[in-house]
């Protein structure tokens, strides 16, 4: 986190908003219970309190405007820019200002009020941008559900204001994850395209030939309508398809487009009911087959039939000896199997079907 | 996505880096802007964890072209 050149704060605890317009995009209560509610997203880790005005001259001053709005600090018209605040501070500081060109709502379907009001509002007690992609302070918008703040966003304002002294249980966005942690696990890992995608949490890791560096990026910034936790994925190149697991539903990606008529349930593939979820799944473009782990088993999918094969599903330790019988996540890349149990990582031969090395799953990410 | 012209995105990269990381405006020495523009484009690929070359390459693009908070991210 970071805060604003001399650490610029709010001298009492005890501030007032007032809202001076409101977006006709949105109903006013729902104006006013986004703005509410990202204030007390602060309020639940600080001592800080606040109290709405209806007239006069509040701490924080929140409004709507296009363009030039009367600070010399312009908008851009829709997208780019969405709302700007002002640090800690008399006259103009603390004042909130949103993009009226912007579609204002309340889910995910075009900015949603309650997400940059929270991060506008994060200015306005003191908390300049972060750099860490899962905090709330980060610069650029997106969408999550439940509680906004990231520890990184809760450190940084308690380094400013000190602790709530009634502490509401709240549970934090994660962090993003740290590519070299030792102790790192993957979610699911994929090709698309000669690309390796490695899904962690809200986050996907992006993996290119040309690119030196993995690029880190939240998966609902790509794919809003995508679950914030990816279980398995795998990549059925004949159809040029990436098909994506979370829980019981299935969607399919072409490229980076989401493909019309998904989510289908995973029981279509012919799983169980039983089963509320993949580990980790890959296609073996060799044999046609696709591999679906559920726990200590594993089932094979026929993708030319579209169905699954007799026999299975088999046991894990029986046919993929020397390793751990549960997997996160698996891909199949130059005729090997890379298996991923926590932190460490099994590259498996197929052909001689036995494991080659063994690594820390974070040597995929180039730790 | 297409890009668009090589111009253009030259433009955007100023007005992001003079809006967000304090890329002095107006005209000055060729050799000076020159360096002024790489410095700001290698701390704005810092600040977003991109690779760091001083270029305007096609991932550095694509976070400038982000929806995102008017306020500057070099408050520390």
């Amino acid at each position: 986190y970071n805060h604003f050149p001399r650490h610029l704060k709010w001298e009492n605890n005890n501030l007032t908003f007032r809202i001076l317009n409101y977006t006709p995009d949105l109903k006013k209560t729902d104006v006013d219970r986004a703005i509410r509610s990202a204030l007390n997203a602060w309020a639940d880790v600080t001592p800080l309190t606040f109290k709405k005005l209806h007239e006069g001259i509040a701490d924080i001053m929140i409004s709507f405007g296009s363009r030039e709005h009367g600070d010399y600090n312009p908008f851009d018209g829709p997208d780019g820019l969405l709302a700007h605040a002002y640090p800690p501070g008399q006259g103009i500081g603390g004042d909130t200002h949103f993009d009226e060109d912007e579609h204002w709502t309340k889910d995910a379907s075009a900015y949603n009020l309650f997400m940059v009001a929270a991060h506008e509002l994060g200015h306005a007690l003191g908390m300049a941008h972060s750099s860490d992609a899962g905090a709330l302070m980060y610069p650029i918008y997106s969408f999550s559900t439940g509680y906004p703040l990231a520890e990184d966003d809760i450190e940084g304002i308690q380094a400013l204001y000190g602790p709530n002294p009634n502490p509401k249980k709240r549970k934090p966005r994660p962090d993003a994850p740290n590519k070299c942690d030792p102790k790192l696990s993957f979610d699911a890992v994929t090709e698309l395209r000669g690309e390796t995608i490695i899904f962690k949490d809200r986050f996907y890791w992006r993996l290119h030939p040309q690119m030196t560096e993995p690029e880190l990026t939240l998966i609902k910034f790509t794919w809003p309508s995508l679950p914030n936790k990816v279980d398995a994925a795998y990549e059925y190149p004949e159809k040029d398809l990436v098909y994506i697991f979370s829980g019981i539903r299935v969607w399919a990606l072409n490229g980076y487009t989401l493909v019309d008529g998904y989510p289908k349930y995973i029981h279509k593939l012919g799983l169980p009911k039983t089963i509320r979820e993949v580990d980790a799944a890959v296609h073996i473009k060799d044999t046609g087959k696709t591999l679906l782990f559920t726990d200590e088993e594993y089932w094979s999918y026929d993708e030319a039939t579209g169905t699954m094969d007799a026999g299975f599903p088999r046991s894990i330790e029986d046919d993929f000896p020397g390793m751990h019988d549960e997997f996160d996540a698996v891909t199949f890349q130059n005729g090997r199997l890379y298996f991923f149990h926590e932190d460490l990582q099994y590259e498996y031969s197929y052909n001689y079907r036995k494991v080659i090395r063994i690594m820390r799953t974070n040597s995929f990410l180039y730790c | 996505l297409p890009l668009t012209g090589k111009t253009d995105d030259h433009l955007l990269a100023e007005k992001y880096l003079r809006r967000f990381y304090g890329l002095p405006t107006g005209l000055r020495g060729r050799q000076a802007s020159s360096s002024d523009f790489q410095n700001k484009i290698q701390q704005m690929q810092r600040f977003f964890k991109l690779q760091i070359t001083g270029n305007l390459d096609d991932n550095t693009l694509e976070v400038m072209k982000q929806p995102r908070c008017g306020v500057p991210d070099v408050g520390e």
